[in-house]
């Protein structure tokens, strides 16, 4: 049996959300650790790793490894049905279940739905942890504004890192443009920007990504870019006590 | 010039 209880369900629609237009269909893996996934966009330029600690859940109980296939359309058309402050419990009973159950809980109601679960072939990459010469740590809602604006400019960011700070830029038909994100260490920690940068980077990525990705700013009020020289870089979104939500995103070379 | 890096390739040739 299978039972995970998010005390804040609006958690679970909010990393739904973030991730909806990246991928369609995903296998959820449960296990004793928590719940994980990980999903390639068809285009195979970017990808989902979710990974929800047991210790984060208010009840979690898991006896048997676990993959369910879900068409992520699917499961928001049942997460419509909840309000944003309920709790929500996933559910299985059977070893080899063919449906997920949701439990919606508010102060006066309790709603249940099952979702029909698929059987999705899909490939799972062994993505190393790796050491990144670059890593930035930015206020989610900067990035956002940061990739809205270049994206108007170009399709493709520039990002470059140096001891001194990060720096994205343009070039684009119509002129190009450059943003500088200063170093601060003020006392909120939301509005910190910290560098750590052993090797600078200068990269250069699709930004309609980077607008995708930037769903998931409503998940933490910081975010952090791990790059390192043609290798895909990782934005991670921490979701706290929980875990994390990571996308990486292939860069552009330089041929 | 740029090319698009793919991902599925890179991270089975590691």
């Amino acid at each position: 049996m299978f039972e995970a209880k998010f005390e804040d369900g609006g958690l679970f629609k909010k990393i739904v959300e973030a991730i909806k237009e990246l991928v369609k269909n995903v296998n959820l893996e449960a296990n004793g650790t928590g719940i994980s996934l990980q999903a390639m966009d068809t285009s195979h330029v970017a990808l989902v790793a979710l990974q929800l600690n047991e210790k984060g859940f208010k009840k979690y109980r898991c006896e048997k490894s676990l993959t369910m296939g879900l068409s992520i359309e699917n499961l928001q058309k049942i997460l419509k049905c909840s309000g944003n402050d309920d709790q929500i419990t996933l559910r299985t009973q059977d070893e080899e279940p063919t449906t997920l159950s949701f439990t919606f809980e508010s102060k006066n109601r309790i709603s249940e739905f099952q979702l029909n679960l698929m059987s999705l072939d899909q490939e799972q990459l062994g993505v190393p942890d790796t050491e990144y010469s670059s890593v930035v740590r930015m206020p989610s809602n900067e990035f956002t504004k940061i990739c809205r604006e270049l994206g108007n400019i170009n399709e493709a960011i520039g990002i470059e890192t140096s001891k001194e700070g990060i720096k994205f830029y343009v070039k684009g038909d119509i002129g190009e443009g450059q943003v500088s994100v200063k170093i601060n260490d003020t006392e909120k920690p939301e509005e910190r920007v910290e560098c750590e940068v052993d090797e600078p980077v200068n990269l250069s990525f699709a930004v309609r990504y980077f607008n995708l990705f930037n769903k998931a700013s409503a998940l933490s009020s910081q975010v952090i870019l791990s790059m390192s020289q043609d290798q895909p870089l990782v934005i991670e979104y921490i979701i706290e006590e929980m875990g994390s939500l990571k996308l990486y995103l292939a860069p552009k070379i330089n041929d | 010039q740029f090319y698009q890096l793919n991902l599925k390739e890179f991270y089975k040739n590691l």
